[in-house]
């Protein structure tokens, strides 16, 4: 079989506001990060070297939700989870809750290649992917200006509902029968709806 | 959340997921990102799987290894299993979002649920597609 390499970006409510500019930068961000994950694949590396490079070209992209530009816990935090896993073998390694790697997904394949376990979480992931050679950045380096603007969007509609934090897309959709002008204000030109964003 | 799934030239799958959660969660939720079999799983004998979505959903379906067991057990083929997952196993659970998978023979799927979705898929000496569904 060839080859093949397939991504994605996350999922949500499609915007009614999507501006040119950002639906070029989007499509470029994918075609230019899948195009890399191809040439690991075209050059003979394997499916493990390929989705993790992948995954962490995404992950350094502010345009998506994972570790550089991720979204914000309702403490005004970054809290990210990352995970690979080898169909050859099921061999599996996790991270979860981590605030200080700057790649976890990198974190989450040492576990699977360094450790006999599968899941690590906070603190205890950081140490081990620290032991190897995991690069450490301060928690801040994550978070952008337009994130903290989501979180308070999503907080000033409803501070306190722990499922609204999960169905944004319900707020999404209040804002456009409300008021077209502020939904598309609030998109900010982007192609799905920034508070509906599934993960 | 970002993912990807691959097949290489020996014929092996593999699948990664990462994300920030979201926005506003409680801190300390964790959804299906690093739970393998919900969000992320992969074995040579069925498909690769990386899922986006809302997470307890995922979680509650067990949506990937959903997807292989219809393969290995039931016989379906990855595109019917996968839509199997995302139309019919997750909303009974109460979940929206969607995935990309790919098989060992290269058949890749990308469904959801949800109305958009970023995805690309790019075959090595073969076209490249990127899309915003």
């Amino acid at each position: 079989s060839t080859p093949v390499l397939v991504l994605h970006g996350g999922a949500g409510t499609i915007s009614r506001s999507m501006s040119p500019e950002k639906n070029t930068a989007y499509r470029r961000a994918l075609s230019e990060i899948a195009a890399a994950g191809r040439d690991v694949l075209a050059a003979g590396g394997s499916a493990v070297d390929a989705v993790t490079e992948t995954v962490r070209l995404l992950e350094e992209n502010p345009l998506f939700n994972a570790a550089y530009g991720a979204v914000l816990t309702s403490a005004g935090e970054v809290e990210l989870d990352a995970a690979v896993m080898r169909g050859q073998d099921r061999a599996a390694g996790a991270v979860t809750s981590v605030r200080r790697l700057r790649n976890p997904v990198l974190a989450a394949r040492q576990v699977m290649e360094h450790s006999h376990h599968v899941l690590f979480c906070g603190a205890g992931a950081e140490a081990f992917a620290a032991e190897h050679g995991a690069e450490l950045v301060d928690p801040d380096w994550f978070v952008l200006p337009e994130r903290r603007e989501q979180l308070e969007r999503v907080r000033a509609q409803d501070p306190h509902a722990f499922v609204v934090d999960h169905d944004a897309a319900g707020l999404a959709a209040e804002n456009q029968e409300g008021d077209e002008a502020e939904a598309s204000l609030a998109s900010g030109g982007d192609p799905i709806e920034p508070d509906s964003k599934r993960g | 959340t970002v993912g990807a799934v691959a097949l290489d030239a020996a014929g092996h799958l593999a699948a990664a997921t990462s994300t920030g959660g979201i926005t506003n969660k409680q801190p300390g939720r964790v959804g299906d990102t690093p739970i393998f079999g919900a969000g992320t799983y992969a074995d040579d004998r069925s498909c690769a799987v990386s899922a986006t979505g809302m997470g307890e959903g995922f979680m509650r379906a067990v949506a990937a290894h959903e997807i292989a067991a219809l393969m290995t057990y039931a016989g379906l083929s990855l595109t019917e299993a996968a839509a199997t997952v995302i139309h019919e196993r997750l909303p009974e659970v109460g979940g929206d979002g969607g995935l990309i998978a790919v098989d060992a023979q290269g058949n890749v799927s990308l469904p959801m649920n949800t109305t958009g979705m970023y995805r690309a898929v790019a075959r090595v000496g073969g076209e490249l597609q990127a899309a915003i569904h």
